[in-house]
Order: structure tokens, then sequence, then C-alpha cells
């Protein structure tokens, strides 16, 4: 099954 | 109104080119990313750089008040904690009128007040509107820089046209880029079945790509985003695989622009 990781798993911490 | 459906609060940066406004969604998987440069507005004045702390679902039902022929200013004075809009009619025929009221918009509970809709009864008429302000930390609006290995620029209303037919379909969406053609597939929510239908995109769509790419995205944020097609005529969707997509619409003086996580695994 896919997984919706949130923005932060892509960009890192803002 | 279109960043108002992604996040309800947000700082307006206030500063001496121009606004910025950056927040992401509840969940952190949508973000927005708006700017507009002094020159788009008839006249700009920043004396003093500082972020706006607006509630933003009470600021659109405030932007419901003013007809398409309206001149809407906004105004915060140093210190304040209110932002000022005054709607102006620019009608000769009606004398000038100012209907001020605040209310605290980041209190969910409290009711809306019921001379808003006098309120807006009284349009066309000269309006004065204050919303509370709350102060919050400052924004970096150089946060997230990515690059992309493909951009296809299509016709924003086929964009809006697209995403929001296959959300009747599916919760999920399947854009794939490759050399020639841009196929966004409907995901059936369950996993059974083997065939999708797919939209071919028509005319006036340009593909800009260094490699394949495939990735899922979930509609409703897609439909969402595409709420802000009417500020510009074209859309751009930067891809990589396993890289949020940027969903940008750009118009003069400024821009809006929208980045979703994408699904990932099997």
């Amino acid at each position: 099954a896919k997984t919706q990781p949130g923005l932060k798993n892509f960009f890192g911490p803002k | 109104k279109s960043c108002s459906i992604l996040v309800t609060d947000a700082n307006f940066e206030c500063n001496e080119e121009n606004i910025m406004l950056q927040a992401m969604d509840n969940s952190h998987i949508a973000l927005v990313s708006v700017e507009i440069g002094a020159p788009g507005f008839t006249s700009y004045r920043c004396d003093r750089t500082m972020p706006l702390g607006v509630d933003l679902t009470s600021l659109t039902k405030v932007l419901r008040c003013a007809k398409d022929e309206n001149i809407c200013t906004l105004k915060a004075a140093d210190e304040a904690d209110v932002l000022n809009l005054v709607y102006d009619a620019k009608s000769a025929f009606f004398s000038p009128f100012f209907f001020a009221f605040m209310w605290h918009g980041r209190d969910a509970s409290s009711p809306f007040p019921p001379f808003f809709l006098l309120c807006s009864a009284l349009l066309p008429l000269f309006i004065h509107l204050n919303i509370s302000l709350s102060s919050q930390t400052p924004i970096t609006s150089s946060w997230p820089e990515t690059k992309y290995d493909t951009r296809v620029t299509l016709p924003s209303a086929e964009f809006t046209r697209i995403v929001r037919d296959l959300s009747q379909l599916g919760e999920h969406v399947r854009i794939e880029v490759s050399k020639e053609v841009v196929r966004i597939s409907k995901l059936k929510a369950k996993s059974s079945a083997e065939d999708e239908d797919n939209d071919s995109i028509p005319t006036g769509v340009v593909i800009e790509m260094n490699q394949h790419v495939s990735l899922t995205f979930s509609l409703k944020y897609l439909v969402n985003f595409s709420k802000s097609g009417s500020l510009s005529g074209e859309v751009q969707l930067l891809m990589s695989n396993d890289v949020p997509l940027l969903v940008a619409y750009d118009f003069t003086q400024g821009y809006i622009r929208c980045y979703l996580a994408p699904k990932i695994g099997d």
C-alpha cells in the first residue's frame, strides 16, 4: 500500500 | 480565496517589494506559497516590514462582500492588531458610507455578527471592515527549494477540468510524463481494477523533461489547487520522482504555488 508522508519528509524541517 | 481552502490562517509578510504568504495545511501534505509584487497594486506603501497574521476563513467571508468593480484597500497601522479593508464602490451616486466592525476571527465558536448581513445588503456603498490580526513567527520564503526533472505547461482551465472530472471517479491520480505524452490516470480506490481511464491532454501542452516521471497524488488537493486557475491562463506542473509536485500559477506581478507530497511505496 502507498503511504502519504508529509512535506517535511521531503524538504526537511522548515 | 484559493488559499483559504488549504489553510485556515497564515501570515501575510509585507515588505517594500511585495506581500508574501506561505503556509502548510493541517496534515502537512500541501503547502501554498503566494507572492504579489508591489507593482501589482494600484498603490502600495510599506514603511516597516511586518507580518499580518490573518484568519483566512474570515477574510474570505469579508471578501465575498466585494463586487468585481470594487477597489479594495488593505491597511494595517504600525503596532495595530487590526487589518482594515475598505471597499470603494467607485460610484459618485452614493455618498461615502463607512461600516466598521471588528470580530475575532480566530475564535471559531463566536457567532458571525448579524449585522454582517446588513452590511452585504448595503453594497455597493463604501464599506470599512476590520479583521483582527494575530502575531505569528515570520516565515522563510526560500523553503522549499527544489530542482525538477520535468515541467508540463498546460491551460489552467484544462487542468481544472481534468482533476475535477477525475475526482468524481476516484480518490487518487497518477501523473506520468514521458517525452511526448502526459498521462493523467485515475486510480481506483480499490486495487482490483486493472484498466484505468486515461485522459489524453489536448493542445496547448508543453513538456520539458530530463527523466521519465510517474507519481501518485491525492485528487482532493489537486482540485483545491485548481481553484487558482482563474488567476492565470496557464498552469505549470513541476515534478521529479519521489518529490512533491509543484503546481505553479504565475500572474502579472506575482504567483501562487502549491506543493503536494506524493504517495510513495507500492
